[in-house]
């Protein structure tokens, strides 16, 4: 799932 | 973006704020850990390194810059500043940085969630985020006097742990497959760190008393 590792936190 | 989300970055940019208004305008850093600091630019550092290459959003951009620039300036003012430089605790801020950064690279490179260069230091920096407080901990406690904005200071960095929790939990719930085992445990530790805090805090704010950490 490459999307769970998008950080778009900060 | 929810509103925990906002609001713990909102708290995250005030604790900044606060801190940078402190130094600037009084030209003074007693009981700022330099060390805390000089961790926290290197947090940054490593967590932002997809800054050019990975492209969010206009609010994460700017936040990234404004996070990344301030701690630097942070840690230039309590170096280079010729005044406030003076008023740095050298005595008393005497926590290793290498005890923190070592064993949180370490674990980086253990427990990751893939072991790509950029992955390995974005959970190195979550690890050192956790943990980054701790020799400003040390120095609260060990200084006698606590001045208000260096309390205000923690205070909006644990709210801005808090809110990140109230955060996680919301998107848990709201958003499928938002699972962050890594981010959250180590989230988890760092707002305990501030429990302690946070009981003294408000116990001088309830009291009307100057807050003072006990030996």
């Amino acid at each position: 799932d490459e999307g769970k590792l998008d950080h778009d936190e900060l | 973006m929810n509103i925990f989300r906002f609001s713990g970055d909102m708290t995250h940019l005030m604790s900044v704020l606060v801190l940078l208004l402190k130094i600037h305008t009084i030209k003074s850093c007693a009981g700022i850990s330099l060390k805390t600091q000089e961790l926290y630019a290197l947090v940054f550092l490593a967590r932002y390194l997809d800054i050019v290459t990975n492209f969010i959003s206009l609010y994460n951009t700017i936040m990234k810059l404004i996070f990344l620039g301030s701690s630097f300036m942070i840690v230039w003012y309590i170096r280079r500043h010729r005044i406030v430089r003076r008023s740095y605790d050298k005595e008393h801020d005497t926590f290793r940085h290498l005890f923190l950064v070592l064993p949180c690279f370490i674990l980086a490179l253990l427990i990751n969630e893939r072991s790509a260069f950029k992955e390995i230091m974005w959970t190195f920096s979550l690890y050192l985020e956790a943990v980054a407080i701790l020799p400003q901990l040390v120095l609260l406690q060990r200084t006698k006097n606590i001045d208000n904005l260096t309390g205000q200071y923690v205070f909006f960095l644990g709210a801005y742990r808090a809110l990140y929790i109230c955060n996680w939990i919301y998107r848990y719930f709201t958003e499928p497959h938002y699972v962050h085992w890594i981010t959250w445990i180590s989230g988890l530790v760092q707002t305990l760190l501030y429990a302690d805090f946070f009981y003294y805090y408000f116990n001088s704010w309830k009291n009307n008393v100057k807050l003072q950490l006990p030996a």
